[in-house]
């Protein structure tokens, strides 16, 4: 089984690529499933057409009585969904909520009884403390994925995520696979970006244009693939879902140092 | 002592709204100062003119023997400067770090020395944890301001921060002074703001238009007030400190429902 974490910061695009790359791998006859990790819960959204009841949620109402199918519900071409929720605002740890809903799925045997290919993390990476960290240092995944764009908070946002794999390298080798660069922000430049990830010592894997056909298909709570299949978009991110499935390019992240960021920001 | 908190997400402008109402302040002779709560450490650089050492940071290095003048410096008009800091990416509570300077700042009787009339907490709002609502939960300030653009994910972040103030305004009283809305989305649109900020029971206090003027003071690292006191964008800063320091008008806010939210969105 295949495990992938995508992190990035809020509102980057992070449930776009994780939806339509696993549409397309589910498309081509792979068995994925999605563990959204973003307090917000509305990762799934576009692959199962609404927005699913989190594990954190019905762990509050039913206790210890939770049962499989209370969690995981199925979406476009049967990709497994998940939703880890988050603590009501104000208390509690949202990291620490992520790792309360995985433990929930081990013992209710998910991961053994839906015989998976393919799994996909999609975790928020605004802050990078030592609760979003907890997939890197709980080794979930081999490999991470970060979605940004040239934006200055995006790349903050992306080195520190850096930082934390580099952190928990050791632990159990979850490395970086390399950068998706969305385009969707009013400075589009892939140069800078280009030259993030080679600093990184990784690469961009893939690049998603600004689109009206990706907020088209949101409205409708489908992903790109479900709404559009012919549209050069779902073929973007099919190229992507194939480079990210046979992806064997690993690397433990050279995280830029804050007198790096501050001179690759003045260039943009 | 009038004590209050600014809020909103990464990159919405909350250092520009707190560098810049710090100095109008200071400059009709309000004694001032300025705690940054953002790991970024950058709430103080356009006071200051530079980057300044983080409490956490001095602590790691000297341990007990900090000192008053270790952590804080003076900028602009005599506006004292303290920058919280974080801990190093993927380990440790972004949150539990900003308490962490507040008990060092306490210990050193750094708040009975100064004579302070205003103080200003500048806080992250992308998440809120256990840890970044810590200044709610142990009423460190008064009042609340939030920062927001019309962008959904800016919105959804400054209904949380509002749940967070919610859940905690019994204890101490720490309630919501107003929005302040930013216009330097790529969407401007001060109606969607003006009836957000009216569903929670508050208003708008201050509107910042998105200003050429901001970028070229923060590249010389100096707040619009220092850089180009006679620019209209000065008075706006100036007006809106004026509108801060007379508030009284503060309430508990009523958060929207998620359902409400997106059918805002809709129209956005
Ligand atoms: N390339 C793109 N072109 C146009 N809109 C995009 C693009 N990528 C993302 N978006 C839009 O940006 C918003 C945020 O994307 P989302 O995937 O939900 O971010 P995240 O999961 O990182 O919070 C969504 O409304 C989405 O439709
Ligand atoms: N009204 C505005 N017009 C133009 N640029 C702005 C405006 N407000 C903020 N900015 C710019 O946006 C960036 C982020 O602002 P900042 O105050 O640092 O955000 P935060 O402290 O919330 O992370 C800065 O580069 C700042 O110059
Ligand atoms: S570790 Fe992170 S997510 Fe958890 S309470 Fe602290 S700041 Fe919040
Ligand atoms: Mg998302
Ligand atoms: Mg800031």
């Amino acid at each position: 089984m295949k495990k992938i974490c995508v992190y990035g910061k809020g509102g980057i695009g992070k449930s776009t690529v994780v939806s339509n790359v696993a549409a397309a791998l589910a498309e081509s006859g792979q068995k994925v499933m999605v563990i959204g990790c973003d307090p917000k819960g509305d990762s799934t959204r576009n692959i199962v057409g609404k927005k699913i009841p989190t594990v954190l949620d019905v762990l509050r109402r039913k206790g210890e009585d939770i049962q499989l199918e209370d969690i995981v519900f199925k979406g476009f071409q049967g990709i497994y969904c998940v939703e880890s929720g988050g603590p009501e605002p104000g208390i509690g740890c949202a990291g620490r909520g992520i790792i309360k809903a995985i433990e929930i799925l081990d013992k209710l045997k998910v991961f053994e009884t839906l015989e998976l290919d393919v799994l996909i993390y999609d975790i928020l990476g605004d802050v990078v403390c030592g609760g979003f960290a907890m997939p890197l240092q709980r080794h979930l995944a081999d490999e991470v994925y970060i979605v940004t764009t040239c934006d200055p908070m995006a790349l903050y946002a992306a080195n520190n995520i850096c930082k934390g794999i580099k952190r928990y390298a050791y632990r159990g080798n979850t490395t970086l696979g390399g950068i998706i660069y969305n385009g969707r922000s009013v400075v589009d430049n892939i140069s800078i970006v280009s030259e993030f990830a080679s600093r990184l010592n990784t690469e961009v894997v893939g690049y998603i244009p600004m689109s009206e056909i990706i907020v088209k298909s949101e409205i409708r709570k489908k992903s790109v693939i479900e709404y559009a299949p012919d549209h050069p978009i779902a073929n973007t991110f099919r190229e992507l879902a194939k480079k990210i499935l046979n992806n064997s390019k690993r690397v433990i992240p050279n995280p830029l140092s804050e007198e790096e960021l501050d001179e690759m920001w003045e260039r943009i």
